[in-house]
């Protein structure tokens, strides 16, 4: 990359590595516990990875009906 | 139910993909449900085309983005057949949409099924097990640092921006788990996948829940 886009993505890297420090300030180190760090993302800011990873959209669906039977596997 | 099961044991999950820069996740999380229960019908596991929906998907818009549930409702309204992955090549942009005749391999929906079980897992851990992984969206903003472990935090619900696969569940351990395959490669996550709390409708997996039938 030229030298505005390198120092772009180390600004990107530098601040994705104050959020994993946040992130992970609520992890308790067990390997249970989501964790968090550097990898292929870290070099995008925020709002670059929604832009081009965060694209789907809701659609409304209804409620579940609790009386539609799963029993067996014919659909409802 | 039994208390861990995964669809990745019955070989009836293809490979974690990579949608690259195209945001057409909607379409990789649909064409992974088709695939799976296609295979789980007792047919060869295949990998179906996600160029196909991207491009011929009317009703979405391609790699700027989409809907897993416009998206099935296009595949049952039409009943296009999607053709296999090798005859029309994952490209990451939005494309024209190619048309096939009608001797052409290739497989359609007979139906599908999309709900909001929102405090309801207990009824998705069934539809799981009895009908093949489902499609369903979530609030991704905190995968872009994951690594690994179940992910309880950091995620909202109601928010969704992304859609992904529930190919299992785990329930053997303290806490409960959602498997869940995302599009972004093998080297996110664990191996491609990542590991959601079970039971609170984290990263509001429970929100928009679609399951296919072929």
């Amino acid at each position: 990359p030229g030298e505005g886009e390198g120092k772009k993505k180390e600004a990107a890297l530098r601040e994705s590595i104050k959020r994993i420090n946040n992130l992970n300030s609520l992890s308790s180190g067990d390997n249970i516990t989501a964790f968090y760090g550097i990898n292929q993302f870290s070099h995008l800011f925020p709002e670059e990875f929604r832009a081009i990873y965060l694209q789907c959209r809701a659609f409304k669906v209804p409620k579940y009906n609790r009386e539609v039977s799963l029993e067996g596997t014919e659909k409802p | 139910l039994p208390a861990k099961f995964d669809w990745r044991d019955k070989k009836v999950i293809t490979q974690v993909r990579n949608q690259e820069t195209c945001g057409g996740c909607w379409a990789f999380s649909i064409v992974g449900a088709i695939e799976s229960v296609y295979a789980i019908k007792g047919n060869v596991l295949e990998e179906f085309s996600v160029q196909q929906v991207i491009d011929c998907s009317y009703n979405n818009v391609g790699c700027q983005g989409g809907s897993t549930v416009a998206a099935l409702s296009w595949l049952n309204q039409t009943h296009v057949k999607l053709v296999k992955d090798s005859e029309y090549l994952f490209k990451a942009e939005t494309g024209l949409c190619h048309y096939f005749s009608r001797s052409d391999f290739g497989v359609s929906i007979i139906d599908y099924a999309a709900y909001d079980l929102s405090g309801q897992e207990d009824k998705m851990m069934k539809m799981l097990f009895h009908w093949g992984p489902l499609a369903v969206i979530v609030d991704a903003v905190s995968w872009q640092d994951y690594l690994g472990g179940i992910i309880q935090h950091h995620c909202s619900s109601g928010e969704a921006n992304h859609a992904v696969l529930i190919t299992g569940y785990d329930t053997t351990g303290s806490i409960p788990y959602w498997i869940v395959r995302n599009s972004w490669g093998r080297t996110w996550g664990i191996d491609g996948y990542a590991h959601i709390k079970m039971g609170s409708n984290i990263c509001g997996i429970a929100d928009e829940v679609s399951a296919v039938f072929v």
